[in-house]
């Protein structure tokens, strides 16, 4: 990705890297490997060249196939992987049409998203990487010297269970350190023994492997979040210090700004604009939503036309103008899509703009007999305020299905991402194909941290999983480039439901101080807490296993945040944290921001240790002072020695 | 009857490797314990999708509701479930 890592910290305001930059301290994730679960990758990309890398270890257990579009030699001593898994998209959809849709029935990526994700996480540095002249840098990965191991899972029209084990069964045994999926269900499952990418990530955390996966972008409807196992890094998506400007200008001389990477530009004067509904052959849907074929010819000729983004394709919506002879697009937001601007790269002069400004878009048009406009050519821009501010797509939680335990956990860049890209297809649909593309969701979110993980398990090899999530959320902030709280899609404040423990922090993410470690004993508790058998945790891990007789409290499972989905007058948690900082000695103190009508009170309030790798316990004791009647109030605790801030969100419903 | 059902892509799923058998021993049941429900070597050979043998113990197949209920009362299987369609995000 260009600027993203920059955002992120990794560079100093002049590009260079800082020696205590995260990248130098864990010689950019050498020695680490990235398993993807996607669509695949595109190998000949540059953001997969192997040069300086050492030979492939002798512990590497993954292959390259050899098929038709893909042979072992396209793999090199960077991407030292790629299978490929069809049978039950096959089962369901039938043999794959490669001749209809273009893709390969092999590792090869057709859709890119596989090659966008791959080289997020772990791409190397490719200079003059641009979209069509937008977002130009150097393109960066975030751990480029970790290896690589691709497993093609997903297929036009969706990425099948029995295929996700599949792969999971061999990353595994492969020998991979980290998993990325940005890949998930529509909906929250009702047990995490129906969910096979939680199956498959419960043995994956077995094995010392952290498993990263994308929250969903169902957002902003509540409950959305999906991925929800607490022995997996659940990541929302929000926006980098980045746009790609272009403005609508009216008749009546307002200014609405916008995003677009259309490379094409207007003449400079006024053009007639019309509401694509006015356009259309007759008043339907598809004209309002500029379906292709949709709009008469006659009616659109030489005009701007204002398309609503709704729920259908959105780079159709220019092709369909394109096709009717219009000048220009504008693509106004519904009210579910918000403030939240996508770019693409448009076929003709193109903008997306916000709900409201639609809304006042098309009350102009009604309202104006002979209405005229203008879309400023795209430009990038930099050092946008403010942000981070949360994406409105990011899926939300509460937890649906343990709300003890909050979800998302954390959020990471995922709005206009330029990353490497397939050359098989182009992204705007008209034959351009490019070397980058910018996309936006939490799959883009997703292997920002997945890449950060590998960093951080470079330089701390002998963290657990749950270790290095814990140093990732309790050192993330909350606060965006202007110094105030994170927004969300809408520029309201955002809270836990959103971002989880909040934006990642990455620098701070390799000093945490202390850690909310769990073991695999810990994930088993915490299941036996669920419901489930001693002999069902024992065919679970293939060893013995005493559920507890008392059932388990949920709320206390050793987690880097802390929920009480309902709460009734007082009750008491408790949390152990293991100290991490090099120094070995070290006196914590802890400060509190309680919840609204919540209080919280900490004991001991101060923790001594006098050894690296030391455990303390301490107690949370909630009380509901009132009710929040039905509604999630939020706070938090930190501990800090000075050096550190561990910070973990609370989150609560009083009854 | 059973014959009758639609069939579609399911998940057995079975916890952890066992430590002892090789992966094609464990292949090998997978394929006995489907023999079984479906009264037939030759379909389960038919039905079945993937083994899942390297890193935990299960195995996805083509079933209809009857086999599904008589695999849950299997020994050793934790769950049986459709296999879903995901989505990238």
């Amino acid at each position: 990705t260009t600027h993203s890592w920059k955002f992120l910290g990794l560079e100093d305001a002049n590009g260079e890297i800082p020696e205590n930059s995260l990248w130098r301290k864990a010689n950019f994730g050498s020695g680490v490997t990235i398993g993807s679960l996607d669509t695949g990758v595109w190998p000949e990309s540059a953001s997969f060249d192997d040069s300086s890398f050492d030979p492939v270890p002798n512990t590497w257990k993954g292959t390259c196939v050899n098929t038709n579009s893909f042979n072992p030699s396209d793999c090199n001593k960077k991407l030292i992987g790629a299978r490929f898994y069809i049978k039950a998209y096959e089962l369901s959809k039938g043999p794959l049409n490669t001749t209809a849709t273009g893709d390969f029935r092999s590792p090869r990526d057709k859709d890119g998203h596989g090659t966008h994700t791959s080289s997020t996480a772990s791409g190397r540095f490719v200079e003059g990487a641009n979209i069509l002249g937008f977002a130009n840098g150097t393109a960066k990965g975030g751990a480029p010297k970790a290896r690589l191991a691709v497993y093609k899972v997903c297929w036009p029209g969706g990425c099948w269970e029995a295929d996700i084990l599949a792969a999971m069964d061999d990353a595994i045994a492969d020998g991979v350190d980290i998993l990325t999926l940005s890949i998930g269900g529509k909906v929250p499952l009702p047990d995490f023994f129906q969910d096979g990418i939680a199956l498959g990530a419960f043995h994956a955390i077995q094995k010392g492997i952290t498993v990263v996966c994308s929250a969903g972008n169902d957002g902003p409807k509540v409950g959305s979040v999906v991925n929800l196992p607490p022995w997996i890094l659940t990541v929302a998506a929000s926006s980098i210090d980045r746009s790609f400007s272009a403005s609508v200008i009216l008749g009546n001389n307002k200014t609405y700004l916008g995003s677009s990477l259309s490379e094409f530009k207007l003449e400079d004067r006024l053009y007639p604009i019309v509401a694509s509904s006015d356009v259309g052959y007759r008043s339907s849907i598809g004209s309002l939503l500029c379906t292709v074929g949709s709009l008469d010819p006659k009616k659109t000729e030489g005009k701007i036309v204002v398309c609503l983004r709704g729920v259908t394709t959105r780079l159709s919506k220019g092709t369909a103008v394109k096709q009717a002879g219009g000048a220009g697009l504008v693509l106004a937001n519904s009210d579910a899509d918000g403030g939240e601007l996508i770019a693409d790269p448009h076929v003709l002069p193109a903008t997306n703009v916000d709900a409201q400004s639609g809304k006042e878009i098309y009350a102009y048009l009604k309202n104006t007999k002979s209405s005229v406009g203008y879309i400023t050519p795209a430009k990038t821009l930099l050092g946008v305020e403010p942000s981070p501010k949360m994406a409105s797509f990011s899926s939300q939680g509460p937890n649906t299905l343990t709300p003890d335990i909050l979800k998302p956990d954390i959020t990471g860049p995922g709005m206009n991402i330029l990353a490497a890209f397939t050359r098989a297809t182009a992204p705007a649909g008209d034959g351009r194909l490019v070397e980058f593309n910018v996309e936006s969701g939490t799959s883009m979110s997703c292997p920002h941290l997945a890449g950060i993980v590998a960093l951080l398990k470079a330089l701390h090899p002998d963290w657990s999983p749950a270790a290095i999530k814990s140093a990732i959320m309790t050192t993330a902030i909350t606060y965006d480039n202007t110094g105030n709280k994170i927004l969300d899609g809408s520029n309201k404040v955002a809270g836990p439901f959103n971002y989880g423990a909040g934006h990642v922090n990455v620098n701070a993410a390799a000093d945490p101080g202390l850690v909310y470690d769990a073991a695999i004993e810990d994930y088993i508790f915490f299941l036996c807490g669920l419901g489930y058998s001693s002999v069902a945790m024992e065919t679970l891990t293939g060893y013995e296993v005493h559920c507890p007789d008392a059932k388990l409290s949920l709320s206390d499972f050793n987690y880097p945040s802390v929920t009480l989905s309902n709460l009734k007058g007082s009750t008491t948690v408790t949390r152990t944290v293991t100290n991490v900082g090099g120094d070995g000695q070290a006196e914590y103190k802890v400060a509190i921001n309680p919840p609204p009508g919540v209080s919280v009170s900490i004991t001991p309030s101060i923790l001594k240790f006098s050894s690296t790798g030391e455990k303390k316990s301490f107690t949370l004791t909630f009380t509901a002072e009132r009710s929040s009647k039905g509604a999630y109030v939020f706070g938090d605790f930190s501990w800090s020695d000075g050096k550190h801030q561990v910070r973990s969100p609370i989150v609560v419903k009083a009854t | 009857s059973s014959n009758d059902q639609a069939s579609s892509g399911y998940i057995v799923y079975m916890g952890s490797k066992p430590e002892s058998p090789r992966r094609h021993k464990l292949a090998h049941s997978h394929h006995r314990m489907l023999a079984s429900v479906l009264h037939s070597e030759e379909a389960a050979r038919e039905s079945i999708l993937y083994s899942y043998t390297r890193s935990f113990n299960g195995f996805s197949a083509r079933l209809n509701a009857t086999h599904v209920a008589a695999l849950k009362k299997m020994p050793g299987v934790l769950s049986v479930f459709p296999d879903k369609r995901n989505q990238l995000h």
